[in-house]
């Protein structure tokens, strides 16, 4: 699963 | 998206365009690390495998890839272009005491033990020690050109930024990312020192030089 608040940071 | 986000983000993409323009500019790489210029290519290319797994907005794909860009463009400028006034000998750090670490790390403490998750979780622990190179080379020569120094202030501005976004989305979003605070906290630890004598020396018109 991937959490697209982790991945939305450079 | 908030304010302390987007300024982190400006302050990197800054720290990322006064290097490049100070090696074109004065056709030199003089002073500038490039292991640790290799290792924050390594770290976007790692930790932006996500470009082809999630889609999160324009600004944050076109940013990643300026980001990759960059990197690449200053290690060939360092090793390719202007290898000749690379200064290799004072480049030493040795990149195993690094990487082994933070690879065994990455493997041990992650969020799920995945092939992407745990090359993010490289990258993350990565980013928090690849300036050390460039900060090991200053000590070793004992000085750094004005520009250089105005480089690392960015990029450890950014990181600071970073704690200020977290600490506000803790608060307005519940939001928080145990691997990432704690690298970032530690990366923010190894630019005090920098900072201080940046402050002390740098904006009073000294050059950055070690007693």
């Amino acid at each position: 699963t991937m959490d697209p608040a982790k991945h939305d940071e450079l | 998206m908030n304010i302390f986000r987007i300024l982190g983000d400006v302050s990197h993409l800054l720290a990322m365009i006064i290097l490049l323009v100070k090696i074109w500019r004065s056709k030199s790489c003089a002073g500038i690390s490039g292991k640790s210029q290799i290792l924050f290519a390594l770290v976007f290319t790692t930790r932006y495998l996500d470009l082809f797994t999630i889609f999160i907005s324009v600004y944050n794909t076109v940013m990643k890839v300026i980001f990759l860009v960059c990197a690449y463009i200053t290690v060939y400028m360092i090793y390719m272009k202007f290898h000749k006034t690379f200064d290799r000998e004072h480049d030493s750090f040795r990149l195993e005491f690094l990487l082994v670490p933070v690879t065994g790390l990455s493997f041990l403490e992650n969020h799920s033990f995945t092939p992407l998750e745990i090359l993010w979780t490289f990258s993350i622990y990565l980013e928090s020690v690849a300036i050390l190179p460039q900060l090991f080379m200053i000590s070793k020569t004992g000085e750094a050109e004005t520009i250089t120094t105005h480089y690392l202030f960015f990029l450890g501005l950014y990181r600071a930024l970073y704690l200020a976004n977290w600490i506000w989305r803790y608060h307005t979003e519940n939001f928080y990312d145990q691997i990432a605070v704690v690298s970032g906290v530690v990366q923010t630890i190894f630019y005090c020192d920098f900072f201080y004598l940046y402050v002390t020396k740098v904006l009073k018109g000294k050059k950055l030089s070690l007693p």
